[in-house]
């Protein structure tokens, strides 16, 4: 169940990172922007 | 108040008084009418942010990524990342204010993230740093400083017109005019005052306010208006569904001279024996305080008969609380007798409004709250009490005299840090002062 909240609030997404030294992305979790 | 104008802070720091009063703070969920709260459980420790690097000495600002270590209401004690477990450069920040990003900002303005200076030999290698810090991780989501102006957004527009409690007799309404919003707070003018500075502070869910008609409606009759007052040229009026819905009621089944208990309007540290003066249309009722009567009624004060303010008769006395009694009954007070000797009934329990909910305030918990007394000041406070759906609250660094009962549900208090997030003072303890 707990698992199934979770997935429903949070999504996974690809965030862009930009240092110094380049840019890459990283897969982070956010909440869900439509609900 | 002049002690108090010398307390005014725009600076408090609410996180080193919370560590050194090792105390916490409500969380912003407990406060339904405040911004954000309906998302503040997805804050928490471990979250990542982009937020301002305040240890470089770029000229430009620069960002950098940090880990919530702590929330305390809107605050939160953030570390930059690359410090493992090392607080000694942990900082509290608000998480609204618009220097706090989801992870990913950064980027997406093409602006470099920049490691704090005291770290940034500590790894050769930032990208594999990162990629395993943050892999996995939760961040803001990426609308969350639109989700927070959208949250403090009012409905009611400056120039709207509506009818307040008269503070200067409570029993009375008057014509308000807003004058100004902060933070759902509304700022409001005496529309028949000629002072300039004749104004009221109450929230736009505050139970002193209605839409204009709402006097005629109820039955109200002491309404400082001219005849035409329902509109008046240059100005609105506030709708009615801009006001929050008060409980649907036929007939309430209070009668004048029921004695009840209830939250004095004009001391609200003390609960009172009181008497139904008079019952309005509509569920409101006239109350007034035993003992401290103006003999034409002016400290009548209406409340809705499912008010959390008013109780039967013996809730003090249940809840170990002092109730406050007319002067001649101080020594020897009991219920039973005072119902005797003023031959009067007590109003019947089930006539009052019993809904608890489960509102999950803690003793010892901190928030900003208003004096009541003086609306205008949003103070530093702590919940002392707890009776039911009931808080005492009190004001840190005054006397308890000050103190006030207030409901969970008020819109009157606020999680630690709304006041910064509004743009509005805070009154710090006094004994805060440098």
């Amino acid at each position: 169940d707990t698992e199934r909240k979770v997935s429903r609030k949070w999504e996974q997404k690809q965030v862009q990172i930009k240092t110094l030294e380049g840019e890459f992305s990283v897969t982070m979790w956010a909440s869900d922007n439509k609900k | 108040e002049s002690e108090r104008q010398q307390c005014i802070s725009m600076g408090f720091d609410w996180g080193a008084y919370l560590v050194n009063k090792k105390s916490s703070a409500a969380t912003v969920e407990l406060f339904q009418h405040s911004p954000m709260s309906a998302h503040w459980g997805e804050i928490g420790s471990g979250m990542k942010v982009e937020v301002l690097n305040l240890d470089c000495n770029l000229n430009t600002k620069v960002f950098w990524i940090a880990s919530v270590v702590q929330v305390a209401g809107y605050k939160a004690k953030l570390r930059y990342e690359g410090f493992g477990e090392d607080a000694c450069c942990d900082f509290w920040c608000n998480l609204c204010t618009l220097d706090v990003h989801a992870v990913g900002w950064c980027a997406t303005i093409g602006k470099p993230l920049v490691p704090p200076q005291t770290i940034q030999h500590k790894y050769t290698n930032w990208k594999t740093f990162l990629v395993r810090r943050l892999t996995g991780a939760k961040t803001l989501p990426n609308d969350f400083q639109r989700r927070v102006i959208e949250s403090v957004k009012s409905q009611f527009l400056t120039n709207m017109r509506l009818e307040v409690v008269d503070k200067t007799k409570i029993s009375r309404m008057r014509i308000g005019i807003i004058e100004e919003i902060v933070g759902g707070r509304l700022r409001l003018r005496y529309e028949d005052s000629d002072y300039v500075n004749d104004d009221f502070w109450c929230h736009s869910q505050s139970a002193l306010i209605h839409p204009i008609g709402w006097c005629e409606r109820v039955g109200h009759k002491i309404l400082v208006a001219s005849k035409d007052y329902k509109n008046k040229k240059g100005f609105k009026n506030a709708k009615q569904e801009l006001f929050p819905a008060v409980k649907q009621v036929k007939s309430c089944g209070f009668k004048p001279g029921m004695k009840i208990e209830a939250i004095d309007p004009l001391n609200l540290s003390a609960i009172c024996a009181a008497t139904v003066k008079k019952v309005l249309k509509n569920g409101y009722l006239m109350i007034g305080i035993d003992g401290s009567e103006a003999a034409d009624g002016s400290d009548w004060f209406c409340y809705h008969c499912t008010a959390p303010s008013i109780f039967p008769v013996g809730f003090c006395i249940e809840n170990g609380i002092s109730l406050s009694v007319p002067n001649a009954y101080k020594d020897s007070f009991t219920w039973e007798t005072y119902l005797n000797e003023t031959s009067s009934s007590a109003a019947p329990v089930e006539l009052f409004d019993r809904d608890l909910p489960d509102h999950g305030f803690k003793r010892g918990m901190k928030l900003e709250a208003v004096d009541l007394m003086e609306p205008r000041l949003i103070c530093v406070a702590t919940v002392t009490r707890i009776v039911g759906r009931l808080l005492h609250v009190h004001f840190d660094g005054w006397e308890n005299q000050y103190d006030q009962w207030v409901d969970c549900n008020s819109p009157d208090i606020y999680p630690v840090g709304w006041c910064e997030l509004v743009g509005c003072e805070l009154q710090a303890p006094p004994n805060m002062l440098v």
